[in-house]
């Protein structure tokens, strides 16, 4: 892979998005993918809906949580994703309202990335943001900086957070992956949140994933 | 309770103390763990041991408590077999002029083995942090920066006692997140976020995600590495 890549700098990566007091984190993950996704492949950056994940997947539970591969499937099941505007945010569950004419957006598949970050890293710097799940040890707290817990206590077995990786490169000689998070851009640095990039940290590699667009 | 142990060596400010002594901050800390529970519902003390280390205007108890709960009266909501659940807890109660705030609660049946989560973890890789003296003037610097906490995020309690509650929450995390830091090998800072007055069982029920560990998904294929494509 190039040595650091920042898919905000090209134009792939939408504004921080602010789940509230949900546990949403999955539909923001990953909207953020296939906002990516449609981006490289169409062109076009457009911000998509996360509510119409957590009203209309009903694999999924809402505010309790969901899983990026359901996700997917429920993006192809329904018919593609509408835009933010047609189906704003509300962070709490409403009777699906999906109306299949205004979608703007279509995923052809899912697939399963490399748990190798070198891997990762070559994969993102060609393809696009990549939706990934961390453990969100000491999250409650970060405000800036490249956070590096010590491995026992952030597990990658014990994954509760959805995000999605953006970019990565060195600061300092310190390698990082730059993540867009959900929590709104009073929290991190401006929303985003940097992790040690190359062992394994917090789990980020555990569970990489991305949309198919054709 | 027990009978006082011999004061160990455990620096200039910190000395094991007798019962008595101990009886005010224990019973705040039970009050606080009590908080919200209806009469009948509520645990009682049963022993209480602990330590003081003294600063300034302030006295910071670290406390070991053996509460027992209540048995379970209500016949539909029961586990068998019913009977008297005895915890440990470890409390950390700051009492500045006479005024008491709980700093930390961790508490686990007597007969598990693993009885808490990250905050014993914490403990046993910082022995040394937790036995550094508080600043002469902890609480005044916690509520001064509780109050831009406050400020910056627009925060409003409904009651005094709730903001009473949520400033011990604030502080208790400042804590938790110093010891985060200390433990980061990296080049992060941790401190105040809008998240600063939430228990870290509140953050994880509101933020977090737990069917992402729980649950295995929809099995996807594998993607061609872009080397290989």
């Amino acid at each position: 892979p190039p040595p650091e890549w920042d898919w905000r700098k090209k134009g792939a990566v939408t504004k921080v998005k602010d789940q509230g007091m949900c546990g949403s984190c999955w539909a923001f993950s990953v909207t953020g993918n296939v906002e990516g996704q449609w981006f490289l492949k169409q062109g076009t950056l457009l911000s998509l809906s996360e509510q119409e994940l957590l009203d209309c997947d009903k694999v999924d539970k809402g505010c309790m949580g969901g899983l990026p591969s359901n996700a997917y499937s429920a993006i192809k099941t329904l018919g593609g994703l509408e835009t933010e505007d047609d189906y704003s945010y509300r962070g709490h569950l409403q009777t699906c309202s999906f109306n299949a004419e205004k979608a703007r957006v279509y995923i052809n598949d899912s697939v399963e990335l490399s748990q190798n970050e070198q891997k990762l890293a070559a994969w993102l710097a060609e393809k696009g943001p990549i939706s990934v799940a961390i453990n969100a040890f000491g999250m409650q707290f970060y405000r800036h900086g490249i956070s590096h817990p010590l491995r026992p206590l952030c597990s990658p077995w014990l994954i509760d957070h959805a995000v999605l990786l953006v970019g990565y490169g060195n600061r300092s000689a310190t390698p990082f992956w730059a993540i867009k998070n959900s929590w709104g851009t009073d929290w991190g640095e401006e929303g985003y949140y940097y992790l040690y990039r190359g062992s394994g940290a917090c789990g980020v590699n555990i569970m990489a994933s991305s949309a198919v667009v054709n | 309770a027990p009978a006082p142990k011999k004061p160990r060596a455990a620096g200039p400010q910190a000395r094991e103390l007798a019962s008595p002594e101990l009886l005010a901050p224990a019973r705040f800390a039970l009050e606080m763990y009590n908080r919200g529970r209806a009469a009948g519902t509520r645990a009682a003390l049963r022993a209480v041991r602990g330590r003081v280390r003294r600063a300034g205007r302030g006295s910071l108890y670290s406390l070991k408590a053996t509460l027992v709960e209540p048995p379970c009266n209500d016949p539909t909501v029961c586990q068998l077999p019913i009977s008297k659940k005895t915890l440990l807890c470890s409390f950390e109660v700051l009492d500045e002029l006479g005024k008491h705030m709980l700093l930390r609660r961790d508490c686990g049946p007597v007969d598990t083995k693993v009885t808490d989560d990250t905050n014993e973890t914490f403990s046993s890789f910082l022995p040394l942090l937790n036995k550094d003296p508080l600043p002469q003037d902890f609480s005044v610097k916690m509520a001064s920066i509780f109050k831009e906490f406050v400020t910056t995020y627009n925060r409003t309690y409904d009651t005094k006692e709730e903001a009473r509650w949520r400033m011990s929450v604030f502080a208790n995390n400042m804590v938790r997140a110093q010891k985060i830091q200390a433990l980061d090998t990296g080049t992060a800072r941790y401190g105040v976020t809008k998240f600063s007055d939430l228990t870290e069982e509140e953050f994880r029920t509101i933020y977090l995600n737990p069917l992402l560990q729980e649950e295995p998904g929809r099995k996807m294929r594998l993607a061609k590495s872009v080397s290989s494509l």
